[in-house]
């Protein structure tokens, strides 16, 4: 859901 | 997931598992940095300050997890462990990590998505993930004879740096809306510290000599 994000990135 | 991300987190995982290796079984900290060791824990425990509240994938939450504890059983090693702990170089790890943090919290502050606690923490994981392995490049300058694995360690972690910004490059043209100014600034910073250690671990694997940095 929502944007693609860096925040699902590690 | 892309294939650049995916392989950038095996060779993050793996340059974990190399050094916790080279601790666990070799009993020896020799040539790692306790205060690089000890910033990528801060820089871990900042950035996942989510674990709990935003759940992305189950791949997502168990790395979070490997990489918390293996950086924290590592500081833990190096720190406690009666055997490994003597092997440490603490008379040339004489780096100050408050000359690292308070600029990096300072430039969360004032740079940064948005200002809520947890942005601004994960933001200051962005740039001080990016500076925390001058001590370990400066232990290494110092200390010049470079073991394998700490060779190999240092490596990985590049690798890893390059591989995200492939990722990163692969995310921009294939999802929409998909800019991070702060994330890429920080990266590319983080990966150009690593190119003069590559210069010198290249030629070593080019000549087949035994790695050994400049005075």
């Amino acid at each position: 859901t929502g944007q693609p994000s860096a925040h699902d990135e590690l | 997931m892309n294939i650049f991300r995916l392989a950038g987190d095996m060779t993050h995982l793996m340059s974990v598992i190399v050094l916790l290796l080279k601790i666990h079984t070799i009993k020896s900290c020799a040539g790692i940095s306790l205060k690089t060791q000890e910033l990528y824990a801060l820089v871990f425990a900042t950035r996942y300050l989510d674990i709990f509240t935003d759940f992305i994938s189950l791949y997502n939450t168990i790395m979070k997890l490997i990489f918390l504890a293996s950086s924290f059983s590592i500081v833990w090693y190096m720190r406690q462990h009666k055997i490994v702990r003597r092997s440490y170089d603490k008379d040339q790890d004489t780096f100050r990590h408050l000359f690292l943090i308070l600029p990096c919290l300072l430039l969360a502050l004032f740079i940064n998505e948005k200002f809520t606690f947890k942005e601004v923490m994960w933001t200051f994981s962005l740039f001080l993930e990016a500076v925390a392995i001058l001590p370990q490049l400066v232990l290494l300058q110092r200390t010049r004879n470079i073991d394998n694995l700490t060779g190999q360690y240092v490596f990985l972690l590049g690798a890893y740096r390059a591989l995200y910004i492939l990722n990163w490059i692969y995310r921009y043209f294939t999802e929409p809306h998909y800019v991070h100014w702060i994330t890429w600034i920080s990266g590319l910073v983080q990966t150009l510290l690593y190119a003069d250690f590559f210069y010198y671990y290249f030629n070593s694997w080019k000549n087949n000599v035994k790695l050994q940095l400049p005075a």
